[in-house]
């Protein structure tokens, strides 16, 4: 068999609040079609619930415990070892590769540099208008800006009438047009800032959520056995503006209701929102004739706590953390080939679609891990998995933590 | 193969108690690691003493441990840790 291009796709902050994973409220269409057509994992889970340390692993097939990154301060070649990555890989098997938006951890965790060129044949890009995702860009009730959690906006009035995913979108679909008539195979990163904080977003993604059509998390209340060590006090959500003004009390809160409420719809609004440009980078592989070709992976590097257990954020143990969404596309594996020049992925507009529409029987219920996309993903594109790692491989460079789980998605689950 | 499918996590904590830095500790801070083994059936989390100069954990000083029993608790809201034998469980987790 042929070699596959790779499109790898990296959500942050993205639990399982979708569709295809059973959420009755989210309208996520596009990521939703994609499940329909891909093998989808049920049971996901990082490895640690933060962005860089999350990242790093799952870009290296190591645990925390082997990269030794547990914060965002140090870059695993010199802190830990000289671990090849997964894009690194495919790189040294002739693949041109290509990262858009976040995939890496931006800052000292990736070098600076997103690890090229290590992991990338060019240098990484970055949508130029992520400058002013942390700073006041939100109209607040009092007319002014603010750098508010909920910060929904109107686009033409933002900075460069666009958003950071808006703008990664552009560019992967510009780097797919730039493939298409290319033999040599492509692994092509695309990582989307949503939903995490501040729901920076077109406002009118809010409409598809009613207020009154929100409710709380089924378990809002910090539990009273919970021992004090495994509770995190959401301190990120706490130093933006408008939650600022709530004067909650550190560290068990609680957020009042009503606001509880706001924060549940501007997540799923923000899910939309990423969903739209999930629908659009797919819809144009479709155009461009590669889905016939192009192996696509959708993952996130963790999940989020949208109130359950009294909490806002990633950074705990909780499954609602550390459970995630993971699917694989294999045209001809898990999807048969479209050879009518029928559309595989046509983009579906949530603010149209009435119904949700996935409908898969190829899902995997047992535990796997985000360890395991490397060596899943080499194989399905034609690769050789690398080998697994001996108990200590810190001077291993190219090993895994995880597992191929390319041979389960043919047969039944055993247990 | 034939094994029980699970997965790993952990976290790392600056001290036993929520403070500012809990969320995100530096290296430097982290006091305590804890480790989660996942089943079908339940989470067990163990609360374990670290050493972030030598990135040793001590398996012997427990700090804290969590074991929610998926079936009737899928929320994980009810924490039956202190109800259960646990050598069985460490021995697992180790």
């Amino acid at each position: 068999r042929g070699r596959r291009n790779v499109l790898f796709i990296i959500a942050d902050d993205l639990r399982t609040s979708l569709g295809c994973y059973g959420d009755s409220l989210v309208k996520s269409p596009n990521i939703d079609q994609l499940a329909s057509k891909s093998q989808v994992f049920l049971n996901a889970y990082a490895q640690q619930s933060v962005c860089a340390p999350s990242r790093t692993s799952i870009l290296t097939s190591r645990r925390p415990d082997t990269t030794r990154l547990y914060d965002f301060k140090s870059y695993w070649r010199v802190h830990s070892g000289n671990y090849t990555t997964m894009p690194q890989y495919f790189k040294s098997k002739g693949y041109l590769t290509l990262s858009v938006g976040k995939v890496f951890h931006p800052g000292i965790a990736s070098n600076h540099t997103d690890d090229y060129p290590y992991s990338w044949s060019i240098p990484a890009y970055h949508p130029a208008s992520f400058t002013y995702e942390k700073k006041k860009m939100c109209k607040g009730e009092d007319g002014k800006l603010h750098a508010n959690l909920l910060c929904a906006v109107n686009v033409t009035q933002q900075p460069g009438g666009t958003l950071p995913d808006m703008e990664s979108t552009d560019e992967a679909v510009r780097l797919l047009k730039s493939r298409a008539s290319d033999d040599n195979p492509f692994f092509l990163a695309v990582g989307f800032h949503k939903p995490h904080i501040p729901f920076r977003i077109p406002q009118e993604y809010l409409s598809l959520y009613p207020i009154e059509e929100i409710t709380l998390a089924p378990d809002p209340d910090v539990p009273k056995l919970l021992p004090p060590v495994a509770y995190n006090p959401w301190t990120d959500v706490r130093r933006r503006d408008d939650v600022q003004k709530l004067n909650i009390s550190f560290p068990y809160g609680p957020i009042p209701k009503d606001f509880q409420l706001r924060i549940r719809q501007h997540y799923y609004a923000a899910v939309s929102y990423m969903d739209a440009q999930v629908g659009r980078l797919l819809s144009a592989l479709d155009e461009l004739r590669l889905s016939n070709s192009t192996v696509v992976v959708f993952t996130s590097d963790h999940g989020w706590s949208l109130g359950e257990h009294g909490e806002w954020a990633k950074y705990s143990n909780f499954d609602v953390a550390t459970q995630v969404p993971l699917m694989f596309y294999v045209p001809g594996v898990t999807s048969h080939r479209n050879w009518r020049g029928e559309s595989t992925f046509p983009y579906i507009d949530a603010f149209n679609q009435s119904q949700h529409s996935f409908n898969n029987d190829k899902v995997i219920k047992n535990m796997v891990e985000l360890v395991d996309v490397f060596p899943t993903v080499s194989y399905l594109a034609g690769l050789r998995a690398p080998k697994r790692c001996p108990d200590v491989s810190f001077q291993e460079e190219l090993c895994t933590e995880g597992a191929n789980r390319a041979h389960i998605f043919r047969r039944p689950e055993r247990g | 193969e034939n094994g029980e499918a699970v997965s790993f996590s952990q976290y790392p904590r600056p001290a036993n108690t929520p403070q500012e830095n809990s969320d995100l500790p530096d290296l430097k801070d982290i006091k305590i690691m804890g480790y989660s083994l996942r089943t079908w059936d339940y989470r067990y989390t163990l609360w374990l003493g670290f050493n972030p100069n030598t990135f040793q954990v001590n398996v012997s000083d427990v700090h804290a441990g969590e074991l929610y029993m998926l079936a009737s608790d899928p929320g994980q809201d009810n924490n039956v840790y202190s109800d259960f034998d646990h050598s069985v469980m460490m021995t697992k987790m180790t």
